[in-house]
């Protein structure tokens, strides 16, 4: 049983696993990232494939920023200030995104927001 | 987000997660879902780091982030880190790290370089405490020994608290959502409460990672901004993963 009202607790479940039902999406896939690889190269493979979704996630990042900066100030700030803040990311970081940015066509500065968006999110 | 580590009755540990993302993102109200988070779920992909051909550790992720959130070292230790809200802030780190101060570490890169680099769980342990940072966190923490199992409760330069298992006192298992276990949490967003009590009522000697899923499955656990759960046991080195959905009513956080 479940309360109606938040924050809709509801009885401690039992028998969900194997995953089932509504509230199971999805298995997730698995991918190789070789540290043999140079940095700039190891993640090439899983954003050749993943390259549309980073793209729709990032986009909807954008569209919120332009709500609370219709100017699109924000925007121009994360495309110019932050590639150069990507030479400043200890190794091996700065070059993983940059090859993540080069594998998925996006710009740089929005991939490294989206790498230090926890510490950017408390603001 | 939720984080659990847990021992059985046998000595076995056992680790899981829920990973909930996006709040005040975007809300979507056709699908009373919250945009960034059903964003982020067709990223969720598993990865399994490897150097010389062997498997180093592996990761639940989001493609495009080169940290790390959740991960296992296996037969070593499995790492998770939770959100953790402070005025003295991630902010501050940055804009510390743009004036040239560049000795603290990004939090997901230290989860990385520890998941990549430490050898055992007491090495896990003292980077996690210890290494200064430029956003406080929770870190959850498991070994591959019994008792080993911890919530390091970070700020930004220290390491504010850090609580184990302990079998003698009954505490069997740890569990961090997103405030500090030696207060309560905020009275809108207690998933500490429902995750115990469900913990409590599975009494250790049927924990497994099967009932642990249903634990990270009840409501207001599972929530509209999970995006993900994972289980790992160290002991077999596995790491499994599941998008979820929370189907209405649900709670938005």
């Amino acid at each position: 049983s479940a309360q109606f009202i938040p924050p809709f607790t509801e009885d401690c479940r039992a028998d969900m696993y194997p995953p089932n039902g509504p509230t199971f999406r999805a298995a997730v896939g698995w991918y190789t990232v070789d540290l043999d690889l140079p940095p700039s190269k190891r993640w090439t493979a899983v954003i050749t494939e993943k390259k549309t979704d980073l793209a729709n996630m990032i986009e909807a990042i954008k569209d919120l920023a332009n709500a609370f900066v219709p100017s699109g100030r924000l925007i121009e700030l994360v495309d110019i200030a932050l590639p150069l803040m990507v030479n400043t990311l200890p190794d091996p970081f700065g070059e993983e995104i940059k090859g993540i940015a080069a594998a998925s066509g996006l710009p740089l500065g929005e991939v490294v927001l989206f790498n230090i968006f926890y510490e950017v999110f408390t603001v | 987000c939720t984080s659990v580590v847990a021992e059985d009755d046998k000595g076995n540990l056992f680790h899981g997660r829920n990973l909930d993302f996006g709040l005040f993102l975007g809300w979507d109200v056709k699908n009373k879902s919250w945009t960034v988070s059903e964003k982020l779920k067709p990223l969720v992909v598993n990865l399994d780091f490897r150097r010389n051909n062997q498997t180093v550790f592996k990761s639940t992720n989001f493609a495009g982030y080169v940290g790390m959130l959740t991960g296992i070292k296996p037969h070593v230790f499995t790492l998770t880190m939770n959100e953790r809200f402070s005025l003295d802030g991630g902010y501050i780190g940055i804009l510390e790290w743009i004036l040239g101060q560049r000795d603290g570490m990004w939090m997901s890169f230290l989860t990385r370089s520890v998941l990549e680099n430490a050898n055992s769980y007491e090495e896990a342990k003292t980077r996690l405490a210890q290494t200064k940072m430029l956003a406080p966190a929770y870190f959850i923490l498991g070994g591959n020994s019994t008792g080993q199992g911890c919530i390091i409760t970070r700020s930004r330069l220290l390491s504010l608290d850090v609580l184990e298992i302990d079998l003698k006192l009954g505490r069997w298992y740890v569990l961090e959502t997103n405030y500090d276990h030696w207060k309560e949490p905020l009275f809108l967003d207690d998933r500490r409460t429902p995750a115990m009590k469900c913990m409590n009522q599975t009494t250790q000697p049927k924990m497994s990672l099967k009932t642990m899923y249903d634990v990270l499955s009840t409501k207001p656990v599972l929530n509209k901004l999970t995006t993900y759960t994972t289980l790992m046991q160290v002991s077999e080195g596995s790491l499994e993963a599941y998008i979820r959905d929370c189907p209405n009513p649900c709670m938005p956080w």
